[in-house]
């Protein structure tokens, strides 16, 4: 079945969108296909995949809540490597419905688990996430392989990452023995910039290897890609955002190999 | 009693927290008496005033829940006209606590009202919410006289905004008919940048007099200060970001004179 990677911070505005939208589209150009989950009810990885408001009567919301089934709400795209579930506003609701419920941590994990015929299309699931430790960030963790972690270079970023780690090694504990660290990505990266160059070094010096060789700069095509609908690949393909995202695609994919 | 504003919006790193620090040394630099507040688990205002993690055993979650009186948990700094409540981590645990409370939207604004000897020793509260439209910043805009929004000059920004004047809409029905907007401040603005131009465009146009003619600019002594645990302002009371915390100071008192 698929590698299923949560894409997660709870530092908002970190780029965690931009890292589901443009590392699923490195790896759907290399021929592989992807299927992107919309956890966050602001539903930017939405809108960045060009699914319009009025088209989110079927969300993540009725996959949690077990009113859905995946292959029901999976909204294609114009690249035929690469699919949608997405997310809309009542997801910020979500949160009372949950923790009402006996297995509220699992409900993703279940839904995901129910639909394997579904599942075996694809090679990747990427989940996008809220900017928040709450209970739907926890289904992610609970039903991801692994967890992939954006980290702004910048000095409030360093700050949440040990609550976040901490969440992590809780889940491990708690529900997903096998969950592991896919690795942490610096973006917005400015080499011109002080703040941006301590950021790598106390996070190179302090988690080693988990953190990724590719580094995402700030580049204005990444953050212009969004208002035509299109990741940095399509927008700009020579752009240093699209080379970037192209070398992590790598790095998974290279990580990957073995499962 | 002193103005109490909420400074929030669901969307991630547009410099909510930026604001409530550098906002909050304008004014206590004219010799204003501010309080700070800090809602957002991840605790970034503590850290910018210097509030070490160890020094955050009382912090808001013991107010909302009614375990310690405000004047009990204020923490003082360097700055005699600021002051500042902390947050700590277990904030991100509130709301499953929350939930369960049958007033549970007007928590803080008991908590405040509670203590009118305290409250009467400042002149603003400025309350600092995390990237989520949860319990927590429903009982920040239940408290609030005003909501003060920080709007990033990038396109995912926008589309968070409609959401969030639903939410100020529905709280002034449901619970503080008196909530007004404050007002919208573009933030991390680069008029060198077509998407910044844009988006100021397409504010000004859609909300008009909502948005404050001051325009926050993206400023790297801004995103440095924090590693400091100093205001902008203090860090480098000539740069773009100091001259420009302080012209929204000067429109924040002159709206707010009549009261
Ligand atoms: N490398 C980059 N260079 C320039 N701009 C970027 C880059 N990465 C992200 N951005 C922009 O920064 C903003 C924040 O990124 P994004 O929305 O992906 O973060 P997020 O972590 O998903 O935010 P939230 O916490 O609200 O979900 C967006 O406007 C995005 O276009
Ligand atoms: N005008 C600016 N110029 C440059 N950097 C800025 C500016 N405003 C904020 N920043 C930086 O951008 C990042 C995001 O800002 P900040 O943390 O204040 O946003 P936030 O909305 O409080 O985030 P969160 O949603 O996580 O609470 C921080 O690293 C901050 O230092
Ligand atoms: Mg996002
Ligand atoms: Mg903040």
């Amino acid at each position: 079945g698929p590698r299923i990677i949560a894409i997660t911070n709870q530092k908002g505005g970190v780029g965690k969108t931009t890292t589901v939208i443009n590392l699923g589209a490195a790896l759907a150009e290399r021929g592989i296909k992807v299927l992107l989950i919309d956890l966050d009810p602001q539903g930017n990885a939405s809108t960045a995949m060009g699914v319009e408001t009025s088209q989110r009567s079927s969300t993540t919301l009725d996959l949690l809540l077990g009113k859905a089934e995946l292959l029901s709400i999976i909204q294609t795209s114009k690249n035929p490597n690469l699919a949608i579930v997405p997310a809309s506003k009542d997801l910020s609701f979500a949160e009372v419905e949950l923790i009402k419920r006996r297995n509220r941590s699992e409900l993703l994990r279940q839904a995901l688990q129910k639909c394997q015929e579904t599942r075996r299309s694809y090679q990747f699931i990427l989940i996008d996430c809220p900017p928040s430790l709450n209970f739907i960030t926890i289904n992610a963790l609970v039903a991801s392989h692994a967890v992939l972690v954006p980290l702004q270079s910048e000095f409030y970023a360093l700050e949440g990452l040990s609550q976040l780690l901490v969440t992590v090694r809780e889940v491990r504990a708690a529900g997903n023995p096998n969950l592991r660290i896919e690795g942490i990505v610096l973006t917005m990266f400015d080499r011109r910039n002080n703040l941006s160059l301590q950021v790598e070094e106390d996070a190179r010096d302090n988690l080693g290897e988990l953190v990724f060789k590719t580094v995402i700069p700030r580049n204005v095509r990444i953050s212009e890609a969004p208002s035509f609908a299109k990741s940095v690949l399509e927008h700009d393909p020579t752009s240093k955002g699209a080379i970037a995202y192209r070398a992590l695609a790598a790095e998974v994919i290279a990580q990957n190999q073995k499962y």
